[in-house]
């Protein structure tokens, strides 16, 4: 499942 | 965590921290913006629908913490304790920030990576961050006599979006895919919205006299 994508930057 | 992003998101902080106490130690919340506050705390609610579902980390955890609670506690202040109230410039703060919400709401759903609801808030987030100051450099323009605190505060906020773009470019060298043009976009924007401000400020910082900026 690629349907969310991670942000780790704020 | 490069040292860029860590000193990006400390200037961020500082930020946040200079304009909270102008308003808590002199109880005046004179030559800051409501609108640009109110957009602020939209945009940290909007981009932060994962703090519960997505562990990063606890240093991220914890920073948008802060930013959500300092943002709408300096909406409160601004809007509801009865000494701060009072000094806020309403009458000179009157940019239609309303206006400046549907129309990134509107791209966020036209231009985004993902079509999922967190994507598209997160993308509705960023757009609305670019544009965001533009009722408080407004403020500043009309405002005569811009307290020290208040430029301290704008500066800051300029010099965060500065370090977060050095640091997307040390990223894209250092890291294999890391590409993220609609955050690089708006990042780009926002700094650049913030271009005239820094002129004038590094004129008065020269100068040695107050900043102003031309009608």
């Amino acid at each position: 499942e690629d349907d969310e994508l991670s942000h780790d930057e704020l | 965590m490069n040292i860029l992003r860590l000193a990006g998101d400390m200037t961020h902080l500082i930020s946040v921290i200079v304009l909270l106490l102008k308003i808590h130690s002199i109880k005046s919340c004179a030559g800051i913006s409501l609108k640009t506050q109110e957009l602020y705390a939209l945009v940290f609610v909007s981009r932060y629908l994962n703090i519960f579902t997505d562990f990063i980390s606890l240093y991220n955890t914890i920073m948008k913490l802060i930013f959500l609670g300092t943002s709408f506690s300096i909406v409160w202040y601004m809007r509801y304790h009865k000494i701060v109230r009072r000094s806020y410039d309403k009458d000179q703060d009157t940019f239609r920030h309303y206006f400046l919400v549907l129309p990134c709401l509107i791209l966020a759903l036209l231009i985004n990576e993902r079509f999922t609801f967190k994507e598209i808030m997160w993308t509705f987030s960023l757009y609305l961050e670019a544009v965001a100051i533009l009722p408080q450099l407004v403020l500043l323009q009309r405002t005569k006599n811009t307290d020290n605190l208040t430029v301290q505060y704008i500066f800051l906020l300029g010099a965060y979006r500065a370090l977060y773009i050095l640091n997307w470019i040390y990223r894209y060298f250092t890291e294999p895919d890391y590409l993220h043009w609609i955050t690089w976009i708006s990042g780009l924007v926002q700094t650049i919205l913030y271009g005239d401000f820094f002129y004038y400020y590094f004129l008065s910082w020269k100068n040695n006299v107050k900043l102003q900026l031309p009608a």
